[in-house]
């Protein structure tokens, strides 16, 4: 929150990597994966 | 090389991964303020937020909504919006509402109600929306950014911002976002300062990425690079991100394009870099690329990989290509080191086995995390090394240790490319300062 010196500070909470989202992670690979495969070789 | 609409410019934002963002805070829209768990996201230009008329998205099921309804100081918009990322797509609609951050109020601020969020990547998330910090020339809808507003409106002293990120696990604070300045107390010594050389990203120029001391070769010639904070991990390109696997043990996928080349071509790309011919021609030379003056370009040949079913796909032919000029950097850098003939084709065969799968991570072996290689990436001429315990993540604790490179490999061609994306993984390392005053970026050992 806004302080004495003009700064206005938000604090960010931190949420751990975890297996769940790893597994989340990758069918989000699968999902995009060609997409993305295809970008990699500079295909539009 | 058809038209593209509006948005789809914005191709850099189709790369983002928020799946793996890992820091997030509160804003409030509306009177009296909905609260929202939003990623501050310095790699775009909107705020969303999930609507109340969101209705057939399961991920709306699973977050707070905005209900206009409930806000007297809510105006009508209406307007269309559709945003592609990489990793999911949200639509919905404009509205315009007050928006809370900290304790200022930025007034009639624009945003996007989506009311489709069809990506497992929205149901999973651990947040609500994202508001964007990027600049207008990327804004979905030509939208003004809330930074833009809240410069606009006299809220803040100055118009900067910075992010701390606090790396340290076992303390319960995330890390804080500054508008108006940085806080002292989160940073040691002074910043180094670069120019943002392409408006839209904070993006800037930044040369040699070094592995233990040593040149990778590949940005000696400069690469860019945009400060992330909506990104975790650090992308870069495939060349590198191969060298860096394969010093650091991370298993990578077999490419069965990037050993034919090395068996096939292999030895004519050492005796043309032996006889000086200038290494941007070597792959058109042998027919495996076009070269266009600058760089090679994909010559859609006919792949040899396989000589009794030749096949003429282009996704292969390109693949070969970009394998030949990643062949000829790493042999380059071999030569350089006087490394024989022999050491030159096992190195590159081992850094075939480490290819990284594009945007995707990388697993390394928890044990040998302390024999890891610094890894640095010069910027304004200043070397900003990263320490293995900060460029790898540990999922899980003791025997269910699992531990992942913070490097994926994302390849963005010229004139964008190369690029890098420094995400979470670098902002922890080092504050960062986001200077819309002055255009310029700036970097300090984090605090």
């Amino acid at each position: 929150l806004a302080s004495a010196d003009g700064l206005v500070r938000i604090g960010l909470k931190k949420r751990p990597i975890d297996e769940n989202n790893r597994i989340a992670a990758r069918l989000v690979e699968k999902e995009e994966g060609p997409l993305l495969a295809a970008r990699r070789y500079g295909l539009r | 090389g058809a038209p593209l609409k509006e948005g789809e410019e914005t191709d850099i934002i189709a790369l983002k991964n928020y799946m793996n963002a890992q820091y997030f805070g509160e804003i409030g829209i509306g009177t009296p303020p909905q609260k929202f768990t939003v990623i501050f996201d310095t790699g775009s230009s909107n705020l969303w937020v999930p609507s109340s008329k969101c209705y057939f998205s399961i991920a709306c099921l699973f977050h707070t909504k905005y209900k206009s309804g409930r806000s007297s100081s809510y105006h009508k918009n209406g307007k269309s919006a559709s945003i592609h990322y990489g990793t999911g797509a949200i639509s919905g609609f404009f509205s315009t509402d007050h928006v809370k951050v900290g304790d200022l109020v930025v007034k009639t601020q624009d945003f996007i109600e989506a009311t489709k969020e069809p990506s497992v990547t929205f149901v999973v998330a651990k947040f609500d929306g994202i508001l964007g910090l990027g600049f207008q020339e990327i804004s979905v809808g030509n939208a003004v950014p809330v930074w833009y507003n809240m410069v606009d409106q006299g809220l803040i002293k100055e118009p900067v911002f910075s992010f701390w990120f606090n790396r340290n696990a076992n303390d319960g604070e995330g890390g804080e976002i500054v508008f108006g300045g940085a806080d002292p107390n989160h940073y040691k010594g002074n910043h180094t300062y670069v120019p943002v050389t392409q408006k839209g990203y904070w993006q800037f120029e930044m040369g040699d990425v070094l592995v233990g001391g040593q040149s990778t070769g590949f940005c000696n010639g400069g690469c860019a690079a945009i400060a992330d904070s909506g990104t975790s991990l650090l992308a870069g390109p495939t060349t590198i991100i191969a060298e860096i696997n394969q010093k650091i043990g991370a298993s990578g996928v077999v490419s069965q394009e990037c050993k034919a080349v090395v068996a096939e071509y292999g030895q004519q790309i050492l005796q043309m870099l032996l006889a000086e011919v200038q290494p941007g021609k070597i792959c058109s030379s042998i027919g495996l690329c076009t070269f266009d003056g600058k760089q090679g370009v994909s010559a859609g040949i006919e792949s040899v990989v396989n000589k009794d079913t030749r096949r003429s796909a282009a996704g292969l032919s390109d693949a070969m290509c970009n394998v030949c000029e990643m062949a000829v950097v790493w042999m380059q850098n071999q030569i350089s080191q006087n490394q024989t003939q022999e050491l030159i084709f096992n190195y590159l065969n081992q850094l075939c086995e480490k290819l990284p799968s594009p945007m995707g991570e990388s697993s390394v072996d928890c044990s040998s995390v302390a024999s890891m290689p610094d890894i640095s990436f010069t910027i304004g001429g200043k070397k900003f090394s990263l320490k293995p315990e900060q460029y790898i993540l540990q999922v899980g604790e003791g025997y269910a240790a699992q531990c992942i490179s913070g490097f994926t490999a994302l390849d963005v061609p010229p004139p964008r490319g190369p690029l890098w994306i420094l995400g979470d993984v670098f902002m922890g390392a080092y504050h960062t300062v986001f200077d819309y005053g002055n255009m310029r970026v700036g970097f300090a050992d984090a605090a």
